[in-house]
């Protein structure tokens, strides 16, 4: 059966490891997670502690959203708020040895979906580009 | 073959109508192009004239990375520049009548791709997670 191969792929093949993922950690200001995502390019990313414990993800969206007054953009709010205040902490988490049938219906939803262990420590991210490359590979053999 | 189902499934069944997708307008300034995005809540969208041509692409991330000044970011920068001057123009394109196979190729490097007939019109966008929901469907049949 075709399909088999593909759902037998788990997270852990398909995973982006946490030394190659950019994130910030959780108590620097706005204005340098900002920095932090202009200059690695990255939309969003996973937001850790000192400890690298995964605490939430933190996007450029939600950092301009910030910045939103009445008349106009105040950028000056940012170098006056921390990560910890604006990060999203409802994610969800995948693991290492989870299902590729699971990992596709996170990233339906969800552009990458961070992986840790059971004690809460990163382990790396899966993202849509990994699902459709193996999508496109399976499609070709 | 159950393979044929997803492979004659074409890009006018799985993409967003031009009538649904939020677009900035080639002469707006980058101030009010932000704003667009920010309140729709799109990290880019299709840039289009005034009789509705597709003419590119602009995201938050080319937006902010224009206020990138030497010290800080300088946000004033964002009154005084043009969409056309910052939106991405080579950029894929794909035809309604476009196969799953070549919508998949397309958006393995592209979150959304812009759909345009052949006197380049806009007709809409084909996004990853069409793609990947079609995937888990066929999955689960
Ligand atoms: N430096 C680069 N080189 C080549 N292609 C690039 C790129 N930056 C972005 N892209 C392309 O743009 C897509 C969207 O990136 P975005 O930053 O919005 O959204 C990204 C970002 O939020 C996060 N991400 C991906 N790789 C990351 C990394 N190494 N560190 C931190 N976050 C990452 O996962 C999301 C989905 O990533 P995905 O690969 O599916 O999809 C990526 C990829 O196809
Ligand atoms: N208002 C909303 N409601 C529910 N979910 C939302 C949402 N806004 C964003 N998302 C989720 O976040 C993903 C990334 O959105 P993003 O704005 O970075 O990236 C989007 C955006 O740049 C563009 N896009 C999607 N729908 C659009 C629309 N109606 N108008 C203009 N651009 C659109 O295509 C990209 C990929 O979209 P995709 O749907 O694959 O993936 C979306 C979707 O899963």
């Amino acid at each position: 059966v075709p399909n088999d191969e593909l759902l037998h792929t788990t997270v852990n093949e398909l995973m982006i490891p946490a030394d190659k993922v950019a994130h910030v950690q959780v108590g620097n200001p706005l204005e340098h997670a900002l920095l932090v995502l202009v200059k690695t390019g990255y939309s969003a990313v996973p937001v850790l502690d000192a400890a690298f414990k995964l605490k939430g993800t933190i996007s450029k969206a939600a950092i301009i959203e910030q910045t939103l007054g009445i008349e106009q953009f105040e950028f000056n709010k940012l170098s006056e708020m921390c990560v910890n205040t604006v990060m999203k902490t409802e994610i969800p988490i995948l693991h290492r040895d989870d299902s590729f049938e699971k990992a596709l219906k996170y990233v339906i939803d969800n552009p990458f979906v961070c992986v840790a262990d059971e004690e809460g420590s990163f382990d790396g991210i899966l993202t849509r580009r990994a699902i459709l490359k193996q999508l496109n590979r399976y499609l070709h053999t």
